[in-house]
């Protein structure tokens, strides 16, 4: 129930502030003085249900296109796919997997989702 | 996606950023909602990273993802990204490369992150994030605290093709992208670039406030269901906020 473009909306005015607060959103202090894989350790432990959710969801819209072929592949092949990025990326996403109980291949998939989305 | 930075007459430039992701990523039709966008709400969460008990950068993210797609160096510069679709040079080939062993490109996510942690200025920030080779075409927007400090970075795998810079001077007070390259049309069924240029001029540089540009993010269709948050940003002032969005019916899928 929308119209089809141009759209013509005018201008909203006076939504500042919103009833919502910033505060809503949790912050985390990611400490960059501690070992890359601790960083996370607190925010994937809180998160990890949701987490879980999200690549869930991720792994099915994936498999749609690709019929399997890229989760094989971030399964078997990872090391080889973890092998070219930064040392510290990578300890990184394996402290989230180990907090969140996720496998690694799969916060991989979730870090660069992005860019695969794009294609 | 949508990112503005603007600059006001007395020089004070302000980031602020709907982020928009899910696109064709499963409709739920019971709800009219995007499957994606719904899940990633939740997961929304705001670092502080940290050195030595002093905030270095900030950073608008989701619980998970390490790199920064919404963040802010105090004092130094702000950073959005905005995807790029492009049929030529799509990705899917720096993708295969990276699959296949050449690690010439970077993942976005792990350079923008590279750069909060590693460069300190608006320029600096502005010639990495323009040079390095990448997995996949994107849109950096990044703003400054001088005047004059905003630009769009159109990037392909490659290069830089584009660069649009604020230039107040010569009236261009304000640099805006959604998803589109600005010397072309932007599909006519996803044109968010003309109702927020239109509300933007209505707005004017005298009135560019971070209230002001919120009110610019949320009018549909620049908000709109894939819409999962906004953030508002001021480098001089180290001021970064978000808001979780809804956009209620009647309200556009994109």
């Amino acid at each position: 129930d929308f119209p089809p473009p141009p759209y013509s909306e005018t201008c909203r005015q006076g939504l500042y502030p919103p009833k919502e607060k910033p505060t809503d959103i949790a912050t985390y202090e990611v400490n960059l003085d501690l070992p890359p894989a601790k960083r996370w350790a607190q925010l994937a432990a809180d998160k990890a249900a949701e987490m879980k959710d999200l690549i869930s969801v991720i792994k099915k819209l994936v498999n749609s296109f690709s019929g399997g072929l890229i989760i094989d592949l971030v399964d078997k092949d990872l090391p080889k796919l973890l092998s070219g990025l930064p040392a510290d990326s990578v300890a990184e996403m394996q402290g989230i997997a180990q907090a969140a109980n996720i496998p690694l291949g799969e916060i991989f998939l979730y870090n660069v989702f992005y860019e695969f989305n794009a294609f | 996606c949508t990112s503005i930075v603007a600059e006001t007459p007395s020089g004070e430039i302000h980031h602020a950023r709907d982020m928009d992701f899910g696109l064709l990523m499963g409709w739920d039709t019971q709800n009219d909602t995007w499957l994606l966008t719904e899940k990633l709400r939740p997961l929304i969460v705001t670092g502080d990273f940290t050195r030595n008990n002093q905030t270095i950068f900030k950073a608008v993210s989701f619980a998970g993802y390490i790199g920064v797609l919404t963040g802010m160096k105090p004092q130094k510069f702000s950073l959005t990204v905005n995807e790029r679709y492009s049929v030529k040079g799509s990705g899917l080939s720096g993708i295969l490369k990276w699959i296949l062993g050449q690690r010439t490109g970077s993942w976005m996510g792990f350079l923008t992150r590279d750069v909060f942690e590693n460069v300190d200025t608006y320029a600096e920030a502005k010639a990495v994030l323009s040079s390095k080779l990448l997995i996949g075409p994107i849109y950096f927007i990044i703003g400054g605290v001088n005047s004059g400090e905003g630009a769009v970075l159109s990037r392909s795998i490659e290069k830089t093709i584009d660069t649009h810079d604020l230039d107040a001077k010569n009236g261009t007070w304000f640099v805006l992208e959604t998803n589109y390259d600005r010397w072309k049309a932007p599909l006519f069924i996803d044109d968010r670039r003309t109702p927020a240029t239109r509300c933007m001029n209505e707005m004017g540089a005298a009135n560019a406030t971070l209230a002001n540009l919120f009110n610019v993010l949320n009018t549909k269709p620049v908000l709109n269901k894939l819409t999962v948050y906004t953030s508002l940003m001021n480098v001089k002032a180290g001021i970064l906020e978000t808001y979780i969005r809804f956009c209620a019916d009647p309200c556009w899928p994109w």
